[in-house]
């Protein structure tokens, strides 16, 4: 799976999400990608896209909640990331999270050993990494 | 430090002990050049949606990544994709799931989102719809890598072994670790 979210000079917010899916999988499943809510969501206030295993983060409506947090609870994005996908190891799933705010804010959280994710700032700085 | 794009390109089992430096390097400056791709769209003033479709376009077309070319096999040893957009300014939202011929999944939940008044669009329908969009058609074996084909017949063979197992009885300790997107 892959994902980006993206702010523009408008301060607008987009997140997108595109995969193959998961090997070996039968009956025409469908994972969390394309479910928006799930795998994908955005806001005026923050983006997310979602990578990972997908009937838990469609059970938890992972990027949906992520938005709620930060709407309802008034969390920063780290902390909203970071609790969803707490959530989602609680329950049993893994997976990773990448969310970008309104003031170009962003979180990259994961529960599994890695994650392949990258950012760049207003001014062209790169960050690419790998690992936990 | 502010930001103005975040990108992933799938989580797992990812350590250094299964991953080689030239693949390591490899995985970089994909990421690399995704990151460029969609930060030149916002210098240029394109909107987010233009942003994030020129990141994920550059993933789709290497084989690196579970999505587009390089995407996994299904048990009928098929590439079936799926792939969702959603723009916060008003909440539209496009998405395609099922899909075996479109090139580049992304284009077509954005299209989806912008030229329909729909959300989801899935299998035959949503290819339809693509081509009427005047987006790129493939021949599905475009879609074919060597790497996720040795990968669908390993988990064929785990889980043929899993049924062997099973069936005598004994204890059903083997695990298809295969579940990531």
């Amino acid at each position: 799976t892959v994902g980006a979210v993206a702010l523009d000079r408008e301060g607008n917010i987009t997140a997108g999400t595109s995969t193959g899916g998961m090997t070996n999988k039968r009956w025409n499943r469908i994972g969390d990608s394309p479910v928006i809510g799930a795998g994908t969501y955005a806001n005026a206030q923050v983006g997310i896209s979602g990578t990972g295993w997908g009937e838990f983060f469609i059970r938890s409506t992972a990027a949906r909640t992520v938005a709620a947090k930060m709407e309802y609870q008034h969390k920063d994005v780290k902390t909203a990331t970071q609790e969803v996908i707490a959530e989602i190891g609680k329950m049993g799933g893994d997976g990773g999270l990448i969310a970008l705010d309104k003031n170009g804010n962003i979180a990259m959280e994961m529960n599994t050993a890695g994650m392949y994710r990258g950012a760049i700032t207003d001014k062209g700085e790169i960050e690419v990494e790998i690992y936990k | 430090k502010k930001y103005v794009l975040v990108i992933h390109g799938g989580a797992g089992t990812i350590t250094k002990e299964n991953m080689t430096p030239e693949k390591e390097k490899a995985y970089k400056d994909k990421l690399t050049e995704a990151l460029k791709a969609g930060y030149a769209e916002i210098q240029k003033g394109k909107t987010s949606v233009d942003a994030v479709q020129s990141a994920i376009v550059v993933m789709e077309n290497s084989p690196l990544f579970n999505a587009g070319k390089g995407a996994v096999f299904t048990h009928e040893g098929r590439n079936e994709l799926d792939a969702s957009v959603m723009y916060g300014k008003n909440k539209s939202a496009g998405a395609v799931a099922g899909v075996h011929t479109i090139k580049n999944p992304i284009k077509a939940a954005i299209a989806v989102m912008q030229k329909s008044e729909h959300v989801m669009l899935s299998g035959k329908g949503a290819e339809e719809f693509a081509k009427e969009q005047k987006l790129e058609i493939v021949d599905p074996k475009y879609f074919w890598t060597q790497d996720r084909w040795n990968g669908l017949q390993k988990a064929l063979e785990k889980e043929k072994l899993k049924k062997a197992i099973s069936q005598n009885k004994k204890s059903d300790y083997l695990e298809i670790d295969q579940k990531f997107g």
